[in-house]
């Protein structure tokens, strides 16, 4: 089973979008696979058209009551099923302050349906909070969602330097940094290629051996800034069943099989 | 003096872009200004060309060690303070769980200073947690940058009846949402017109008289998405300086001045 956070603590960079594509994508290329939803915002529970798990349910659950995952999941695509989430997720924060092990309540929880899964994806808060701590724990990859603008470019040093090297160096020493996915792209913009560029020489000469990113790449795939990509969660539906020839699905499909080739599909 | 907290949990919906340029659209105008940043990513303090404070000071001092804003906050622009931001506030949520009246925290720093300013802004994360609240308890009126998007405009609702609603009842009663800005806006796209009308109506027709928000409104000014805005951080500049002419610096002194005008100027 591959297990992937899709973190960045910059907001609105694509983050539910691309976990809820890449989810979709593998499950319609016959991958059987888990969304697991780590924001109390729920988007990608309403990307999927699923209601919110409003009775305490859901991720929520399992973060602070130990239920197991394969009670609390719902089957939203043929292949593929979500774990929801729900505002109340955000008081997990403080009330997980003095739990022992707290950092390893969600790799325990996973753990128990491993064998169940092709992949394991989760769509984290922008935070690096308890609630992305405990996804960085639970999972073997990372992918960073980037939108080529300064103030993302900014906090990649951040998330890269205070987050995912110190949860390598103490929690997860199997972490890796699979890949960084340009999003929201604005072709013939100067600052887009600037970022880019940026970004690709850095990935691209770092010389640090045993960093949890010495081997990350920049996918080659780049999602274009497309508005069929922000029409369909509005209908509960993904890009693919909601707009299948535009721009967007064609992005989404290409990073799909990128990711599919990368590690050698499970 | 005018004290606006520019909140939204979703993120990236130009919370920091709104409050720097109002910031400094105000003090252009010959008010006295204090920006706070009390985002943990600090790009409000990047966004002037300020150095996150890395020392343990600005606002996690005033946050965590009762330091007085005035010795914390630096001159970035004629009439314009700013009480800038580190990664480290990122540890506030949690180091504050157990302290006595830990929401009231910025308020009474405030008061220190509330004879040395026209407006305070403050620039919040993306989230509803320590730090959103204590800029609700310390603010007089509330401004929500709103991408029309679908996720946004969910979780709008969220955020005035779960937080808004709850922290002018129990601990500001005085807090009134002013307004909504429609940020980002791509012309001709039918999802903004539909969030927007969405949004109108829902703030038009509100007919619960004692709530924050019951006489808030869209204001008049839309924030055109343009690639200037998101080029000027890069650059420690505000669009007025670095793009006089374009559509983000008319836009933003719209706002401005849509802003001196609502509630009589100081
Ligand atoms: N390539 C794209 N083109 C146009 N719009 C997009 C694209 N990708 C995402 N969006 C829209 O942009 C907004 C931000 O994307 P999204 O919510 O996926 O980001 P996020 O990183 O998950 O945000 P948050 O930090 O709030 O969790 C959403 O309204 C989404 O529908
Ligand atoms: N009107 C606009 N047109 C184009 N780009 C914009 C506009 N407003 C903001 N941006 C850019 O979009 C990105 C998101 O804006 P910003 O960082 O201000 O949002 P935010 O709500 O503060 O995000 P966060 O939730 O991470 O704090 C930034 O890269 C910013 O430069
Ligand atoms: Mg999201
Ligand atoms: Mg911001």
């Amino acid at each position: 089973m591959r297990s992937i956070a899709v973190i960045n603590q910059k907001g609105g960079v694509g983050k539910t979008t691309t976990t809820a594509h890449l989810a979709a994508g593998l499950g319609l290329a016959g991958k059987r696979v888990l969304a697991i939803d780590l924001d109390p915002q729920a988007h990608l529970t309403v990307n999927f058209g699923a209601e919110p798990s409003g009775d305490g349910g859901g991720v929520y659950a399992v973060m602070t009551e130990g239920a197991a995952i394969a009670e609390q999941m719902t089957a939203v695509r043929s292949n593929v099923w979500l774990l929801p989430s729900h505002v109340d997720l955000a008081g997990a924060e403080c009330e997980l302050v003095s739990v022992v092990g707290r950092e390893a309540i969600l790799r325990e929880a996973m753990a128990a349906v491993a064998d169940r899964f092709d992949y394991v994806l989760i769509d984290c808060p922008p935070s690096l909070g308890i609630l992305t701590v405990n996804a960085l724990a639970a999972v073997g990859e990372v992918i960073i969602p980037l939108q080529p603008h300064f103030f993302a470019l900014q906090g990649l040093g951040m998330l890269l330097n205070e987050t995912i090297r110190l949860v390598g160096k103490r929690i997860n020493p199997a972490l890796r940094v699979t890949g960084i996915v340009v999003t929201m792209h604005e072709g013939g913009t100067r600052l887009a290629s600037e970022v880019v560029a940026d970004v690709k020489s850095f990935f691209g000469s770092n010389a640090e051996a045993d960093c949890p990113w010495s081997d990350a790449r920049v996918f080659d795939t780049v999602i274009r800034r497309n508005i069929k990509l922000a029409e369909a969660p509005g209908h509960g539906q993904t890009v693919f069943e909601y707009a299948p020839r535009s721009n967007g699905a064609d992005d989404y499909r290409g990073l799909t099989g990128e990711l599919l080739a990368l590690h050698g599909a499970p």
